[in-house]
């Protein structure tokens, strides 16, 4: 059960010394679905979790305090960056982030499999 | 819908409404089935969520969702990529023919994704590492979706069954001259398996689902469905010995599972 995950996320998001989504800030909202999001997520692990639980209703609470609507963003938009040239991928992009480059330095390439769902 | 699950497992189902097709520690995908025809037991995609998590500094969350007609080119923020993190290009969409098929790159899970709109309906394909695939939280729990554990037992719908009992009726009918209760622009078996024949010229499973479908549905673009999944596995199995796929006999085991050739 990652609720803790939720709960920091949602934290780091909307308080601190600089936080994004203070809470009169309309982004509040924004954080507020997100961290609804998160929780979901976490339900069929956390089922009876006391911390999960507490979490949901609190989220209730203060999405209907903030009359906050259930659909919308979850996440803050965002100014893209700039299209850098037509390079394929960020040279500097980490090395986690290229799972077959990554794997291939440790161990034999990985095997790969297929799912398809087609038709009627 | 007809499912190659990844154990190279060949089932056509009911599964009406929506199903998980993958539920791991990086990516949720959920299909929703609806009947082709209105009450017939034979459904197809019309919707498509995919969830791909937050993943270390190289991707934030991001949803993709597709719905019958309605084939998107980016992420249901706008966005095409995966977000603001160092490694966002590790999670790209590409439109391949607008409309009609896209194309997702998930590289910080070495996973290929194919959505396709095909007639009113979708298909999917999904090239991923056995790892990935295996990453889920309690394994003990190891999820119930479709990819991984195919159809329940109650949602399958058997092929042979199915053909037999077509041929038959088709044969007492055409003997008493009587009509068939059929979709709109019917099809005998032997249009189906001609029309089929056009493009899967071999008589695998996905040429059988072909004439399967041609004849619950009288939809030739259901034709063009199985021939694009059959394209993709080329494109996506890893193992060309598995490409082809063929109906397993009785004798071998119940319902329609198949071995691989």
């Amino acid at each position: 059960c990652r609720i803790m995950k939720c709960n920091s996320e949602f934290l780091a998001a909307t308080s601190g010394p600089h936080p994004q989504a203070a809470e009169e800030a309309p982004e509040f909202c924004t954080a507020l679905r997100a961290y609804a999001h998160c929780t979901h997520h976490t339900a069929r692990a956390c089922r009876g979790d006391l911390f999960y639980h507490s979490a949901v209703h609190g989220i209730d609470d203060l999405m209907a305090q903030h009359n906050c609507s259930k659909d919308g963003p979850t996440a803050p938009p965002r100014l893209r960056p700039p299209p850098r040239g037509d390079s394929q991928e960020r040279s500097d992009s980490p090395e986690i982030c290229h799972y077959e480059k990554s794997f291939h330095k440790h161990a034999p390439a990985p095997n790969y499999t297929h799912c398809g769902l087609f038709g009627d | 819908p007809h499912l190659r699950t990844f154990s190279d497992t060949f089932q056509t189902c009911m599964v009406q409404g929506a199903w998980p097709l993958i539920d791991n520690n990086y990516l949720n995908v959920q299909v929703t089935n609806t009947p082709v025809v209105p009450g017939s037991i034979a459904t197809a995609t019309s919707k498509l969520t995919i969830i791909f998590k937050s993943f270390q500094e190289c991707v934030d969350q991001k949803v993709y969702q597709a719905e019958m007609d309605e084939l998107p080119a980016a992420f249901a923020d706008g966005s095409k990529n995966g977000g603001d993190k160092h490694g966002a290009n590790s999670l790209k969409i590409t439109e391949k023919v607008s409309g009609q098929h896209i194309e997702i790159q998930a590289k910080y899970i070495g996973t290929t994704i194919v959505v396709r709109q095909v007639g009113r309906y979708l298909t999917f394909a999904v090239r991923m590492p056995e790892e990935v695939v295996k990453a889920v939280e309690d394994g003990d729990n190891q999820g119930l979706y479709l990819c991984l554990r195919g159809c329940p037992l109650n949602q399958q719908i058997d092929f042979q069954a199915f053909h037999s009992t077509s041929q038959s009726t088709e044969n007492r009918v055409r003997r008493k001259g009587l009509s068939l209760p059929s979709p709109p622009e019917a099809f005998t078996y032997e249009m189906a398996t001609a029309k089929c024949r056009e493009k899967l010229p071999v008589e695998d499973l996905y040429f059988q689902s072909c004439v399967f479908d041609l004849l619950t549905t009288g939809d030739v673009n259901f034709t063009l469905a199985a021939y694009y999944a059959f394209e993709d596995v080329k494109v996506l199995h890893s193992d060309k010995e598995k490409v082809h796929l063929y109906e397993r006999t009785r004798e071998f085991g119940p319902g329609n599972e198949a071995a691989s050739e």
